[in-house]
């Protein structure tokens, strides 16, 4: 069973797929794993639905792991996805979330770009894609969407740890979600986690104009980043990508929240200011326990806030 | 596999908007191969930058000919990258 996991140690891209299958294994009528397509190294791409039923029914999305070197990002992941598992049919605000609503994690949102962290670059964030012409690989996975796709904070250089890519969604780890997304039709919030900065963000990242949400979600991010702080203390900022941190264009949640997802928000976790990428595994629980209070709370707020 | 042996990764907390255009500057800079962690964009957050061995002197130097201060945060990154692989491994075997 799951017991024998160390949700307190990073692990291989490996371990943490057949962790997966035990997962399910073990919540069978909660939790089914879904191959939502392949990477460019032909990785499988598996979605943990948690689902008690129906078809199609109001969703949450969350994604870790996009930026590959982020280690921190895909461990909180398979934390979050024990932790819902470990707590449906206890926790009551989230048996009943999930009595109305499925929610759809995908851990490894980068699968190449993860295992090559694993065996040849520590520090690699992109995709592993091949970029004609040019010896560099890779495509920053967050700056390929289409939300104001190869504007301001983007690079058009394939050598860049910000190039944008070809074209919109030309990566087949970011096609693969775009798919997903608009044939369900029904999500209602959209979250991607990265680290680390400390801070929990909405749109807009590709333009510094207010969205039209703004304070609604803006009011949702004060409060849970309210709860995330009172555990440990970790203080972080809210507010959109583009005040503040920089202009960034081709961000996976200004894309969703340009489809139609209202409560769309990106975290970037704990940074103790001592180890930046290369947090210490000890830190892992901790960092997964603050940020599923701000994480639950938003997803309370949109079960609560159907639109 | 790469290999990070001496990199340090420096962190400035920017003090002027001055700072940060010439941070901006540094980032632009090829030669040195600079990993930027976090970016110069705001007085509020701090900047974080993986030094190659080969750069960490000039640009110790370029940021204390304009007066930016800056403390290591990582001394040297393969140490921690080699802690952290035997932190795994030992992982793993023990739940072999």
């Amino acid at each position: 069973g799951t017991g024998g996991f160390n949700f307190g140690a990073y692990h291989p891209l490996e371990t943490i797929y057949s962790w997966m299958d035990t997962l399910v294994a073990e919540h069978p009528n909660l939790i089914t794993k879904v191959e939502i397509g392949r990477s460019y190294e032909n990785r499988p791409m598996f979605v943990l639905k948690f689902s008690t039923g129906g078809n199609k029914r109001p969703a949450i999305w969350i994604d870790t792991g996009i930026h590959s070197r982020e280690w921190v990002s895909q461990a909180t992941g398979v934390w979050t996805a024990n932790k819902i598992a470990a707590d449906y049919g206890t926790d009551a605000s989230l048996t009943s979330l999930l009595k109305t609503m499925d929610i759809y994690m995908l851990i490894l949102a980068n699968p190449d770009g993860y295992v090559y962290t694993h065996t040849s670059d520590r520090m690699w964030r992109k995709t592993r894609s091949r970029n004609p012409g040019s010896m560099c690989r890779g495509v920053d996975p967050n700056r390929n969407w289409d939300a104001g796709f190869s504007g301001p904070g983007a690079s058009n250089k394939p050598c860049s740890d910000s190039y944008h890519g070809p074209s919109a969604h030309s990566e087949v780890e970011v096609k693969n979600v775009v798919n997903l997304i608009k044939s369900h039709g029904n999500f209602k919030s959209f979250i991607s986690v990265h680290a680390y900065s400390q801070l929990l963000m909405y749109p807009y990242g590709y333009n510094c104009r207010d969205v039209s949400h703004q304070r609604e979600l803006d009011s949702i991010g004060r409060a849970a980043v309210q709860k995330l702080t009172s555990l440990y203390g970790t203080r972080y900022k809210v507010g959109s990508i583009c005040k503040i941190i920089y202009q960034a264009s081709g961000g996976s949640i200004d894309w969703s929240y340009n489809l139609g997802i209202k409560y769309s928000f990106a975290f970037e976790l704990r940074d103790t200011g001592r180890y930046g990428f290369i947090l210490p595994a000890n830190q892992i629980i901790p960092t997964a326990s603050e940020t599923w209070l701000a994480l639950k709370h938003i997803m309370e707020y949109v079960r609560d806030h159907p639109y | 596999e790469k290999v990070f042996i001496g990199d340090q990764v420096i962190r400035i907390n920017v003090e002027s908007e001055e700072q940060i255009q010439l941070l901006q500057a540094l980032e632009r800079e090829q030669d040195w191969e600079l990993d930027f962690w976090l970016h110069p964009v705001s007085t509020e957050l701090p900047v974080d930058i993986r030094v190659p061995y080969s750069s960490l002197s000039a640009v110790k130097d370029y940021l204390s000919a304009h007066n930016i201060p800056f403390s290591v945060m990582i001394n040297n990154l393969q140490e921690l990258l080699d802690e952290e692989k035997s932190e795994m491994e030992e992982n793993q075997m023990r739940e072999r």
